[in-house]
């Protein structure tokens, strides 16, 4: 599998959303 | 020339290396289920303070390299803790020199009746959390924090081996459980031949004052292997139905967010719940399952774009392998297919910038060291659902030194893992 790692995800708002079955982005997430 | 720009990140060059100072952000201080996050090595950690096992560059993308291993294994074959034990916790072997990978970001929870805080590496690619525990029967690693010591704490009790919760383990750790003494063992085994083996166990879990969990399922550690550098043990929060979200579900309905801080100096947060407040600009996409992998949250990506750009890749060579998102792997690894079109957009269009010594797995790397500021193409990748995620400008490079700053992303070894 290709792996999206952690470099990649700073400062985005990364939402995990199980119970339905969704990924969340958005950018400038930690401000 | 404006779309040159749009497309374009500047950046200054000193504001590539962490500061030494921490400077945290009160945000996630605001919420009430949230956690601080922040970089195992930085100024922001306790564990910084232990200067002296800091990995080296080059050894913590060998130990990401070898996290990438563990990933893949878990698709290519499914372990067995008759491998590593039979009935007994205490008589494991031990091998030296075996890494867990780098894991990187850190969060404080609490353990126990009084509880007791540790620092624990949060991670979306595994399930199962676990802390070293006394009396640490087999091995424990050096760990900045006191060890948990479980009858120091009036709500810790074993899971019994005849509990239905006992056999749950296999699949949220791929081994089947051990019984010693009449209490569940688990025991999670890494590609790389690092693990933690020891006693099923629940207790309070306290998330922050408000958010507390009595009988949480963890593993209380008496055999633990690998560079964990000085962390307590591992949060996982991968999709299993023994990792923390689906534990918390009744209250948090399996939904956290988190936002990794753009350097080792600066601060994150991971709040659980819809009550932390999500951007109004984030965008879904569809969560897909991989076979063998049902643990890991797995995305479609569709394409990608460097500089404006889009990359000739057939989606098909996204697809063949499937791809996952993962807190604790450092570097995005692609398609060979997929990253030689990458590496080579991206090289044509630094070609201002003189290149520098590959830096282990990463093999584009520059010397900024004459410059002040520099600029470099935005890189977009694309997911099924329409939705577009800009990598930020730190989430482009890996840097060593001003003289070795590399492209932070790396090639599987094939088009199909």
């Amino acid at each position: 599998v290709g792996i999206f790692g952690n470099t990649q995800q700073k400062t985005l708002q990364v939402v995990y959303d199980g119970a339905k079955g969704r990924l969340g982005f958005a950018s400038g997430g930690c401000s | 020339a404006a779309a040159a720009i749009q497309h374009r990140h500047t950046i200054h060059v000193s504001s590539l290396l962490p500061s030494s100072i921490c400077q945290s952000s009160a945000q996630e201080l605001d919420k009430k289920s949230s956690l601080r996050v922040v970089h195992k090595h930085g100024p922001c950690s306790e564990l910084h303070q232990d200067k002296a096992n800091i990995p080296t560059h080059a050894e913590i993308l060998l130990q990401d390299e070898a996290r990438v291993k563990s990933i893949h294994s878990k698709f290519a074959n499914k372990g067995s803790i008759n491998d590593i034990d039979q009935n007994d916790a205490a008589n494991l072997p031990a091998k030296d020199g075996s890494v867990v990978g780098s894991g990187n970001y850190i969060v404080t929870v609490g353990l126990g009746s009084p509880k007791k805080d540790l620092n624990l590496i949060f991670d979306t690619g595994s399930d199962i959390t676990w802390t070293q525990c006394q009396p640490c029967a087999r091995s424990c690693y050096k760990q900045k924090d006191p060890i948990f010591e479980p009858s120091l704490s009036s709500s810790y009790s074993n899971i019994s081996c005849s509990s239905t919760i006992c056999n749950s383990l296999s699949s949220a750790t791929g081994n089947s459980p051990g019984c010693s003494s009449s209490a569940c063992v688990y025991g999670i085994q890494y590609g790389d031949s690092s693990f933690s083996v020891g006693f099923f166990a629940k207790d309070t879990l306290s998330l922050t004052s408000t958010d507390v969990f009595p009988n949480f399922l963890f593993g209380c550690g008496q055999n633990n292997q690998g560079l964990f550098g000085g962390a307590a043990g591992l949060l996982g929060l991968g999709r299993d139905k023994l990792s923390l979200p689906s534990q918390t579900a009744a209250k948090y309905f399996k939904y956290f967010s988190y936002c990794l801080p753009s350097s080792a100096s600066s601060t994150g947060f991971l709040t659980f719940g819809y009550g932390g407040g999500v951007s109004r600009s984030v965008k879904f996409t569809p969560l897909s399952t991989i076979s063998d992998g049902t643990s890991f949250y797995g995305i479609d990506i569709i394409g990608m774009t460097v500089g404006g750009q889009k990359l000739p890749i057939s989606a098909s060579v996204f697809s063949a392998g499937g791809a996952i998102i993962d807190s604790g792997t450092v570097i995005t690894r692609l398609p060979p297919t997929a990253y030689d079109a990458l590496k080579s957009a991206f090289r044509k269009q630094m070609s201002q910038y003189p290149m520098a010594q590959p830096l282990s797995i990463l093999d584009t790397c520059y010397d900024f060291s004459k410059y002040s500021t520099v600029t470099i193409p935005k890189i977009n990748f694309f997911l099924s659902g329409s939705v577009v995620v800009p990598i930020d400008a730190k989430g482009i490079f890996y840097v060593n030194s001003i003289s070795q700053v590399c492209l932070a992303f790396a090639p599987n070894g094939d088009d199909t893992d």
